[in-house]
């Protein structure tokens, strides 16, 4: 028999998300 | 007693923040020729505990150039960040910075300055003129009958020139050019000039006794020349207005 092999779902599992980017920071005017 | 763990900042927490405004502080108030520059975007910053309550900061700054010349009394606050059309310029600097008990302090810099690319402001706007050389021979030859046409008019310190500190020309359909330069009172007044330039010797170096200029003349269709002189000395507070917002009283010839 073959088993399927468990794919870990980044996109349903709340504990998986990236962290927020750090930097760069905001844009205060506009950027060159 | 375990120590806390290591949190990173971020380029817009309130420290890197307040680290950033240090920096840009120091910037501006050691730098001697062109504009002051604003902040427009932390790039990075890298903390380096050395122990209890005593960072060192590295900072990655993207600032802009303002309107204002380093010369100016004008606190950065009120300095109008220069627009993407007037051919914007850029500084990049790296900061190395101590926090120590809380009180940040500059250790050192590095910047470089470079203009937006020509055909980037050509592609978003192609009416705007670009920046020129500051030893253009149409430019320095604006600013040296600017700064005459000034002189000859107008009672008071003779003004000699410090620095062009930028320039623009344009070609169609008018041709025009357009200089901004800081200019240092003399000893003399403008008729003692006329006889012995070379006598004429700058005053203190106070800020009161630099001033900034703008020229434009226009060579096509017609010939005009017109020329605006703001004397940081000569600043008149606004009645109802604190200290530090007073405005200029510019002296302006055509």
């Amino acid at each position: 028999p073959v088993a399927k092999r468990a794919v870990a779902q980044h996109d349903k599992e709340p504990h998986l998300v990236s962290p927020p980017l750090l930097c760069p920071g905001k844009v205060r005017h506009f950027k060159i | 007693v375990p120590a806390a763990p290591f949190v990173p900042l971020g380029c817009d927490d309130p420290e890197s923040e307040a680290a950033a405004e240090v920096a840009v502080n120091y910037i501006n108030g050691h730098s001697h020729h062109g504009y002051k520059f604003a902040l427009n975007r932390i790039e990075n910053i890298r903390v380096v505990p050395q122990g209890p309550n005593n960072n060192i900061m590295f900072l990655e700054l993207d600032l802009l150039e303002t309107r204002c010349h380093v010369l100016s009394p004008t606190p950065l606050e009120n300095c109008t960040v220069r627009s993407f059309t007037e051919h914007a310029v850029e500084g990049d600097c790296d900061i190395k910075l101590q926090k120590l008990d809380g009180k940040i302090t500059v250790l050192a810099t590095k910047c470089h300055s470079h203009a937006d690319s020509s055909e980037d402001v050509v592609q978003l706007c192609p009416d705007c003129p670009l920046l020129t050389s500051l030893n253009d021979t149409e430019v320095t030859t604006t600013v040296t009958a600017a700064l005459n046409a000034y002189n000859s008019k107008t009672a008071g310190a003779y003004l000699q020139l410090l620095e062009i500190g930028r320039a623009q020309i344009q070609y169609e359909p008018a041709h025009i050019v357009y200089a901004e330069f800081a200019v240092a009172a003399t000893n003399c007044s403008a008729e003692e000039a006329k006889d012995n330039v070379e006598a004429c010797q700058p005053l203190p170096d106070d800020q009161s006794n630099f001033g900034f200029c703008t020229a434009t003349t226009v060579t096509r269709p017609t010939e005009d020349l017109k020329v605006d002189c703001q004397l940081y000395g000569h600043q008149v507070p606004t009645p109802d207005a604190p200290l530090l917002s007073r405005v200029f009283q510019p002296t302006s010839i055509s």
